[in-house]
């Protein structure tokens, strides 16, 4: 996360390989799943032993006795309606929740978050230069109506995008944050309205942010919940 | 630190079964077991029950008359090197295997046999002169031997192949799967499986599509040539000498607009990072070093400061040319449509679908809604009398948004869409609501003061 500050984000996950690197974001939805993005993936049914799901933690690489840290292996994946680009990771067994593994709402279907509303993203990604690159960052964003969204980017944005308003100081996700959440705040919750994707500029100022937009494929979620 | 277990060849989930077999197993730890059966002469292999510890020595091997491999997921089934490589180590005096032709396909004389040649090689247990297998009891340069059944040619070599020779890698040997077990200087490798002398990540159930199997060299990190842990505290791992292929291998199809899968086989121009970080040259050492040389994984294509993926990651990458960056994913290259070409259209939703394509957009076939297997349907015909769940159609009976679906006969995959899109023309209404009341419940509230108490 570029211009973000150290915080907390109990929902986000890090995605890590066989090595135990991070490579990706996340957000724990149900105890045992976690959404994040078809782009960090190699296929919808690749093979995902080894990799595993680490939550709990502030830190990119806690020591190994972290009493926080859960580490939960992946145990499959399954890609979301195919403009979606979302995924969903079903995880070995349930993830323990405490005050600091807890699960993020999600919005109601087919839900517009009002402009203005308040928003986080949040990583373990790049900070270049601007925090701690081994603590979970968050920086706050706000939501941006997608009519002028569109005329903002000329049009280069879809229904199924969700746009965050621009800043003059450069604030965004950056390698190694994909796939984590948009979170907003809705009620006094924080909803997982959308999912940071790839392909952006790191923080690019005076240009609004785009995100998948949850709420288009929240039936989906549940069905993948229900019938998995 | 060697392990007796270094000696075998592990069957993971099997246990060898045979008639003339009485089951005595003795409660002892897998090394122990290994350990007797090493210093047993008569001794080929163990089958080894892990929820009872139980040792069972065997005199037989898969290879032994009327024996047979059981699955059994309580056993492992060890079976010593000597009677399970089809390539010999130094000589060849330790080769039990079950070549019986000589290298110009003469069959062999039987060793107790004394006709048609006569000879002074008596079978022991110690020589393992048994049946007419090639065998090389008086330690012959040349590897195994064996007499002929040809009265006029009295012996050949076998022409059995030393195992850094008998199967040669390509690329870097990444799909190197031969029986080489000791480094290049000689050292003998460590098992993959074992933690010791060694600790390292490499689990062979991790990487299932790596072959870690017992301790043989492998390249499950994509280094220059496959390399072991070795049995020497004092050296962890070190490359084997294996023979190159004289040709490079099948090369993969590549691609360059899109990648498939991790893409590899990606040769397209992108040089950048998913964020726009321009990318290293990979010729280059500045600002990052590294060992990923073009000259050195030739069959990678490191040209220019392309995005690429040497080392099996997840996706296309590069060395960035920012200082504190050294590498990042290119995941701005656009993934290759894997979907399969639709075949019909639908309207709406598609819950008034009545058409007979039955294949996801995946390509897996459907499963009959009527079916209880792969998938145990919660949702069948006699839930949805008005839809006709007919054979293994697409429909959409729950008036899912993103179109007819249907259960798969992929067990990985319980349902999916189908290979349909929404008609030409067909624009659906902007469907985005706005309810006033909405409710959560037992999520996304987090104790705000929790990271300000621990920065204090």
């Amino acid at each position: 996360i570029i211009g973000g500050h150290i915080g907390n984000s109990p929902w986000t996950v890090s995605i890590r390989n066989r090595k135990g690197i991070h490579f990706c974001g996340g957000s724990l939805v149900k105890e045992q799943w976690v959404i994040s993005t078809r782009q960090c993936f190699s296929s919808c049914d690749a093979d995902l032993s080894g990799y595993e799901v680490w939550l709990g933690t502030l830190f990119k690489n806690p020591g190994p006795n972290d009493p926080d840290k859960q580490a939960i292996p992946i145990l499959k994946i399954v890609c979301g309606p195919s403009e979606s680009l979302l995924v969903m990771l079903k995880l070995e067994r349930p993830a323990v929740l405490n005050p600091r593994v807890e699960l993020i709402c999600l919005p109601p279907e087919q839900y517009i978050v009002p402009e203005n509303t308040k928003c986080e993203i949040a990583g373990w990604g790049e900070t270049r230069g601007t925090g701690n690159e081994n603590m979970l960052h968050v920086a706050e964003l706000h939501v941006m109506n997608n009519q002028e969204c569109k005329v903002a980017l000329r049009g280069r944005m879809k229904e199924s995008d969700l746009c965050t308003q621009p800043l003059q100081i450069g604030v965004g996700a950056c390698e190694g944050d994909f796939g984590g959440p948009l979170a907003c705040l809705t009620h006094d919750c924080w909803v997982l309205e959308g999912v940071i994707t790839p392909s952006r500029v790191c923080a690019r100022k005076d240009k609004p942010a785009l995100f998948t937009r949850v709420s288009l494929y929240v039936d989906w979620i549940n069905k993948v919940m229900k019938l998995s | 630190q060697r392990s007796p277990l270094n000696d075998f060849q592990r069957l993971k989930a099997t246990e060898l079964v045979s008639v003339s077999l009485q089951k005595e197993e003795k409660s002892v730890g897998v090394e122990e077991c290994a350990r007797q059966c090493t210093t047993i002469l008569h001794c080929r292999a163990f089958n080894y029950n892990w929820q009872s510890h139980g040792c069972q020595l065997l005199r037989l091997t898969q290879h032994s008359p009327q024996t047979q491999l059981q699955r059994n997921v309580h056993y492992d089934l060890y079976q010593k090197k000597a009677y399970m490589r089809n390539c010999i180590v130094g000589d060849g005096s330790s080769y039990r295997g079950t070549q019986s032709v000589t290298e110009d396909r003469k069959t062999c004389q039987h060793w107790h046999l004394k006709v048609p040649h006569d000879h002074r090689h008596s079978p022991s247990a110690r020589n393992g002169l048994e049946e007419n297998y090639c065998r090389n009891p008086d330690n012959d340069q040349g590897g195994p031997w064996c007499y002929t059944v040809d009265p006029k040619i009295r012996y050949r070599s076998c022409g059995i192949k030393k195992c850094e020779d008998a199967e040669c890698m390509s690329c870097n040997g990444e799909d190197y799967q031969g029986f080489v077990d000791h480094t290049e200087s000689g050292k003998e490798c460590q098992c993959w499986d074992l933690q010791f002398p060694h600790k390292h990540p490499y689990q062979p159930n991790k990487y299932p599509d790596k072959d870690l199997r017992d301790n043989y060299c492998r390249n499950p990190d994509s280094s220059e040539r496959p390399w072991c842990y070795t049995t020497d505290p004092a050296t962890q791992r070190e490359y084997c000498h294996i023979q190159k292929c004289t040709e490079n291998g099948l090369r993969l199809a590549t691609t360059t607009g899109c990648f498939r899968l991790k893409g590899e086989d990606y040769r397209g121009k992108a040089n950048t990072t998913s964020t726009g970080a321009p990318c290293q040259r990979w010729d280059s050492q500045t600002p990052h070093q590294h060992s990923f040389l073009p000259e050195k994984y030739e069959c990678k294509d490191l040209k220019e400061n392309y995005c690429r993926n040497p080392d099996g990651s997840e996706a296309p990458w590069c060395f960035t040319t920012l200082r504190n960056l050294r590498m990042a994913f290119c995941f701005q290259i656009k993934r290759c449509a894997d979907d399969v070409e639709v075949e019909d259209c639908y309207y709406g939703n598609g819950e008034e679908y009545q058409g007979t394509v039955s294949k996801t957009r995946k390509g897996i076939t459907c499963q009959k809604w009527s079916e209880q297997s792969p998938d145990k349907p919660q949702i069948f015909p006699t839930i949805f009398p008005t839809v006709r769940l007919e054979k293994n159609y697409c429909r959409n009976p729950d008036n899912d948004s993103h179109g007819p679906w249907c259960y798969t006969m992929d067990p990985r995959t319980q349902f999916d869409y189908c290979a349909i899109k929404p008609c030409a023309g067909d624009k659906k209404p902007s469907i985005l609501l706005n309810p006033d009341n909405i409710v959560f419940e037992h999520c996304g509230r987090r104790d705000e003061r929790l990271y300000n108490r621990r920065s204090r």
